[in-house]
């Protein structure tokens, strides 16, 4: 574990629970996407499906569990709670995310580095996590909207990757063998993604005023 | 060596 590698988790953390409060205290989803809500409880549930089979620390398992039951409930609040379900906005939240899905399985088919049903399946959610933001990009473009929790969110979530970045290239010059190049690339595409909100994000913090 | 590396990363 490195600095880099830990600031990254609690920035990944403080993502979910800034939706998870938003969403919880205000009772509104208004803003938020519940489709890459959706790709996200897939990516976790075939990410971590190890958790049952390999241990690594009891940070790592704790962790898996934070995840695993965050976005579900915020999957579970956004499609069944009624107070919340009313505020999301199914008109703008058209992004056809099941679109992203195939592509991402039979990419992991094609270009993994072990050829087992665990790592298929953990590689196919490297690739999905990579675009699962997509749809939450497409409706605040839509909703034009940064200047709420929602846009907390997506920068923390951004943060994270971006945070991940330094750790695998901390860990690439102090781990002799550490060569994950599926990783890498997936983690840069994905960070990419977050390129023009993080632009606009420090517009409005530059001109402090609503950016379009 | 190829030992397969354990996912000790989220």
């Amino acid at each position: 574990m490195n600095i880099f590698r830990l600031a990254g988790d609690m920035t990944h953390l403080a993502s979910v629970l800034v939706l998870l409060l938003k969403i919880h205290t205000i009772k509104s989803c208004a803003g938020v996407s519940l489709r890459t809500q959706e790709l996200y409880a897939i990516v976790f549930a075939t990410r971590y499906l190890d958790i049952f089979t390999s241990f690594v620390s009891v940070y790592n398992t704790f962790m898996k569990l934070v995840f695993l039951g965050s976005s579900f409930s915020i999957v579970w609040y956004m499609r069944y709670h009624k107070a919340v379900h009313r505020t999301y906005d199914r008109e703008q939240d058209t992004f056809r995310h099941w679109f992203l899905v195939l592509p991402c399985l039979v990419l992991a088919l094609l270009i993994h580095e072990k050829f087992t049903f665990l790592e298929v399946l953990w590689t196919f959610s490297l690739y999905l996590e990579a675009v699962a933001i997509l749809p939450q990009l497409v409706l605040l473009q839509r909703t034009r909207n940064i200047d709420n929790l929602t846009g907390q969110y997506i920068f923390l979530l951004g943060g994270y990757r971006g945070l991940y970045i330094l750790n695998w290239i901390y860990r690439y010059f102090t781990e002799p063998h550490f060569v994950h190049w599926i990783t890498w690339i997936a983690g840069l595409v994905q960070t990419l993604l977050y390129a023009d909100f993080f632009y606009y994000y420090f517009l409005r913090f530059i001109g402090g005023r609503g950016v379009e | 060596d190829d030992e397969y590396h354990e996912h000790d990363e989220l």
